[in-house]
Formats: structure tokens, C-alpha cells, sequence
């Protein structure tokens, strides 16, 4: 999991998957 | 080719445009430009943690009691590790669905009271069934979520309790 | 000749057709990419800040309530929100606190149509997915897919028409057999040309933007030469700095928000023809052209829609 640091009481957490034989960096921005 | 980019649509231009107005005595209110200094968006293997390493578990603990998790009970070889169960809620109500996440925590330590713990995806199982959507189990009855099997594999519903996670911690803290 | 490049024309549009049905809108993706989602319980102005942060214009919202994806925000989310603003200048406080959730209300409240969601699955012919943008007249289509184990459905990413039509010039040789001049193939020549000045309020170029489905509204001066244009991204650089509320602005202040290392406007003249265009595409970040004639007075507008519309349907 690569998380960043919470900012204006935001998250932002991703996980690099793989979809068939491409990478993807699949990205959410949550607030806390 | 006449294919040309307008001069007066260039914003420096353009301000120089707006500015004579005012020279001009035209009411023209100043307005900046957008910064386009970007802070470049810096990100973390997991999430850093200063304390004590079995402070930090227990914050774990407590932070999945709250949110109403499940773990298996920690072996002797695996103190650091968490295997969890969540019961995942939201999208479409099926009992076919598995809605049972399982997620594995890993404190790590990058040098002397410098802590991380990481968050990883285990593979889903059905509610209740407590059979594994997997077949394929390592010695120790845990379930090994076989990697290239999974070919179209959404992380937004990991990644929405790792941020349920983050917050408890967060606020907990 | 003119006939053989007529001719011409005609394979190339052909090939291009046949280059677009074998590949799959998969094949568009690199190797390596990332896909921002937004969760729908963000406040609308933090999700403004994270697509300006990231230069992004658009977003898959994804609704944990539901554990589904919510469609996707777009410039035309923002618009609504300055029109409800301009409807209810009572309602600041809730503009504030609109989280992503609320943009369905806010279409309802201003009896604007939801843009239609559509899709296509990666593995499918890239010319369906291009069919499906122009049928609905959206300018971006997810690829959704679905997952293995929970049949929960993915976004695999967001296809835009410029990242297709870059595709198309980067793979096939033929686009440099378009030599046909635009005045001959009718592209975006018989266009109802809405116009502002310098001196129009912006609110009223916005309710053109929204009212009209344009995402540009080219200004003039008082001989019809083209100027500037405003485009729906300066909407989000409006919002950024909270500019929203003064809506007497003019569109020439308006548009001095814009940040210092936008590219310009492009223009080109009836002369020009697709083979350069698609070039220009290949190199730069081009969203449209305005035809202009010698004296640089405004004519029309090629949109990528219109370019996409003449290789799959047009001649």
C-alpha cells in the first residue's frame, strides 16, 4: 500500500495492480 | 500547414491586453493566475509510525476492534504480522458475492525506532462459508491468494478500508 | 490530382477504420499508468484542488456507501455548480460544503440532463468504443471491466478522444494520405458559431458553455477577429480561487487566471487538411482548432469530436 501524508484532511492511498499483462496505479483520494 | 497558435491567446499576452485597459481608465479588476507550481505529490511504502513496536500493534488491535474486523490469533513465529477478516459492506447484495476481505498487516523496521507497517490484499472469501474462493492453502491452514491467477482485480474496495483503517488509526492517535 | 488525392483519401479513411476494429481500446493503455478515483464523500472544492494538483480534468468518482463506481466528474459538474451558485446566491455556505455526492442535486436543482454514463470493456474493439463517444457526445468513455472474485466492476481507466486520436496518429501511416483540404470535407463548416467579447460577464459565457454542450466559446473583437477563447477547463481555475462569486467579472479578467504555461489557442484556416492536424495532434496537446480566414476572422471550429466523427463515419 503507498499512502501519502494527510493534507487539508485528505487521504491519498494506492496499489499498483496488474490488469492482464499492463500495470495499473490505481489511486483514491478519501477525506478523513 | 497554417496551423498557428494565436498570439493574443498566449497569457502573458493577453494580461498585457487587459492591463492597457486600464491604462485606458476601464474598470478591469486584477486577477492573478492560477499558480502552477504543482507540490509534487510524495508517496510512502505504508504508513510511518514512531512508537514503540508493540505500541503500535496494540493501536492496530484496537483500531480493527473498532472498526469490527477479525484476526487470526498472532503464532509465536508471526508476532508482527496481523492476518485480518472484514466484512466487507456496500455493492450489490448477493450471497454468490464474497464479501469477506482478508488483508495482511506487516510492522517492518527500517532502523532503530523507525517503524513502518504495511498493508497488503489477501484474496476475498464467502461469508459464513469460511471456505476459501481459492483452493490453494500453504501448510499452515492460511490462505495464499495465487498471484497471476487473478487477472481483473479492483483494489478500490482494499484501498477504501485501508483508508477506514488509516482514519481509526489517525484518530485514535 | 484532385481526384487521386480524393482517392486517396478514401483508402486511408479505410485502413484508419480497419486500424481502429483490430485494435482493442486495451491496446490505447501504456504499459504502466495511474487511474485518480475520487470518493464520492469528498467536499466538490477538495476534489477541484486534487484534479488541479494532479493536472487532471476529470475523475471516476467511486461511492463506498455502494462499493460501486459513480460515473465521472467532469468540467460540466463545475459549471453546474456556478449556475446553481448563480440561481441561489442565498446557498454559498452549502456551495461550500457540496461534497461529490451532492452534483446529482445540483443537476436536478438547475433541471440540467446528467451526462449519459456510458462504457465500453477494455477488450472491445476500439472502434466501438469510439462509436459509443460520438453517439452520446461525450468526449471521454471508461473502460470497465469487471472483477474476477466479486464481480464487483473496475475501472480499468478513462479513454479521451485525444488520447485516442494520438493513438491513431502515432500508429498509422495513413493519416498522412488526408490531404483532402478541410473546405472540400465539410468538417465543422456549418457550425452556428456562438461568440463573446471581452467585455461579456462571464457568467453568461458559462451559460453557454452548459446550455449549448460546448466545452469553448471563442471571443471576438468588434470586427469578428478572433481574440481568445473561453474554455470549460478555465471554469475549475475560476472555482480554485473562489472567483465564482463575483460573477459581474468580465470574461478578459476571467481569463487572466489562467495559468502562465497554457499553450494557446490553435487556429488554422479552410486550406489546411487532416494530415497536418493529425500531426499536430501527434506532437501537442491540441483540443480543437478555430478556422479563421486570412484576416484572421473567426469561421468555425474543429472539435476532436468532429475530427473522430469524419474517420469513422465521414466520405
Amino acid at each position: 500500500l503507498a499512502t501519502t501524508s494527510i493534507k487539508h484532511n485528505t487521504l491519498a492511498v494506492a496499489s499498483v495492480v496488474r490488469y492482464q499483462r499492463k500495470y495499473a496505479t490505481q489511486i483514491l483520494y478519501a477525506p478523513l | 500547414s497554417t496551423i498557428a497558435i494565436l498570439p493574443s491567446s498566449l497569457p502573458q499576452i493577453h494580461r498585457a491586453y487587459m492591463m492597457s485597459k486600464i491604462q485606458q481608465n476601464q474598470a478591469v479588476q486584477k486577477v492573478n493566475p492560477i499558480s502552477t507550481k504543482k507540490s509534487k505529490t510524495r508517496w510512502h511504502f505504508g504508513i510511518r509510525s514512531r512508537s514503540y513496536p508493540l505500541d503500535v500493534m496494540g493501536e492496530i488491535y484496537r483500531a480493527l476492534k473498532n472498526l469490527g474486523a477479525e484476526w487470526v490469533k498472532p503464532s509465536e513465529e508471526e508476532l508482527w504480522t496481523i492476518r485480518v477478516r472484514w466484512k466487507y459492506g456496500g455493492g450489490v447484495k448477493s450471497d454468490v458475492e464474497p464479501d469477506l476481505m482478508r488483508m495482511v498487516i506487516q510492522l517492518f523496521q527500517l532502523e532503530p525506532n523507525n517503524y513502518l507497517v504495511d498493508f497488503k490484499f489477501d484474496g476475498w472469501e464467502s461469508n459464513g462459508k469460511g471456505k476459501s474462493d481459492d483452493n490453494t492453502k500453504d501448510d499452515n491452514g492460511q490462505h495464499d491468494v495465487e498471484e497471476d491467477e487473478i487477472s481483473s482485480f479492483s483494489a478500490y474496495p482494499f484501498l477504501h478500508l485501508s483508508t477506514q483503517l488509516i482514519l481509526e488509526l489517525a484518530v485514535n492517535s | 490530382t484532385t481526384e487521386q488525392i480524393a482517392k486517396d483519401q478514401k483508402i486511408a479513411l479505410r485502413a484508419i477504420r480497419l486500424f481502429l476494429k483490430s485494435k482493442t481500446s486495451y491496446d490505447v493503455l501504456p504499459v504502466s499508468y495511474r487511474l485518480i478515483v475520487l470518493d464520492t464523500s469528498l467536499l466538490v472544492k477538495k476534489s477541484l484542488n486534487i484534479l488541479l494538483q494532479n493536472s487532471i480534468v476529470s475523475a471516476p468518482l467511486w461511492n463506498n456507501k455502494t462499493s460501486r463506481f459513480a460515473g465521472l466528474l467532469t468540467s460540466s459538474d463545475f459549471i453546474n455548480v456556478i449556475q446553481y451558485y448563480f440561481q441561489f446566491p442565498d446557498k454559498f455556505d452549502l456551495v461550500e460544503k457540496l461534497t461529490l455526492d451532492g452534483l446529482r442535486d445540483v443537476e436536478k436543482a438547475i433541471s440540467v440532463e446528467p451526462i449519459e454514463t456510458i462504457s465500453s470493456h477494455p477488450f472491445k474493439s476500439l472502434y466501438e468504443a469510439c462509436v459509443k463517444m460520438i453517439d452520446s457526445k461525450a468526449r471521454r468513455i471508461p473502460l470497465i471491466d469487471e472483477d474476477e472474485k466479486t464481480n464487483r466492476e473496475i475501472v480499468v481507466s478513462v479513454l479521451t478522444q485525444y488520447r485516442i486520436l494520438k493513438f491513431v496518429a502515432l500508429n498509422c501511416r495513413e493519416t498522412r494520405m488526408l490531404l483532402r483540404p478541410l473546405k472540400d470535407i465539410n468538417i465543422g463548416t456549418e457550425k452556428q458559431m456562438l461568440r463573446a467579447t471581452m467585455e461579456t460577464p462571464v457568467i453568461d459565457v458559462i451559460h453557454v458553455l452548459s446550455q449549448n454542450s460546448v466545452s469553448s466559446v471563442p471571443i471576438v473583437d468588434e470586427n469578428d477577429k478572433l481574440i481568445n477563447v473561453y474554455e470549460a477547463y478555465d471554469v475549475l481555475t475560476l472555482i480554485k480561487g473562489g472567483l465564482y462569486t463575483d460573477l459581474s467579472l468580465s470574461v478578459g479578467e476571467a481569463l487572466m487566471r489562467r495559468s502562465e504555461d497554457f499553450e494557446g489557442v490553435y487556429t488554422c484556416t479552410l486550406n489546411d487538411r487532416l494530415s497536418t492536424i493529425m500531426e499536430t495532434i501527434r506532437k501537442s496537446r491540441l483540443h480543437r482548432l478555430f478556422i479563421v480566414d486570412e484576416n484572421g476572422k473567426l469561421i468555425s471550429v474543429i472539435t476532436l469530436s468532429d475530427i473522430l466523427k469524419y474517420i469513422l463515419f465521414g466520405d
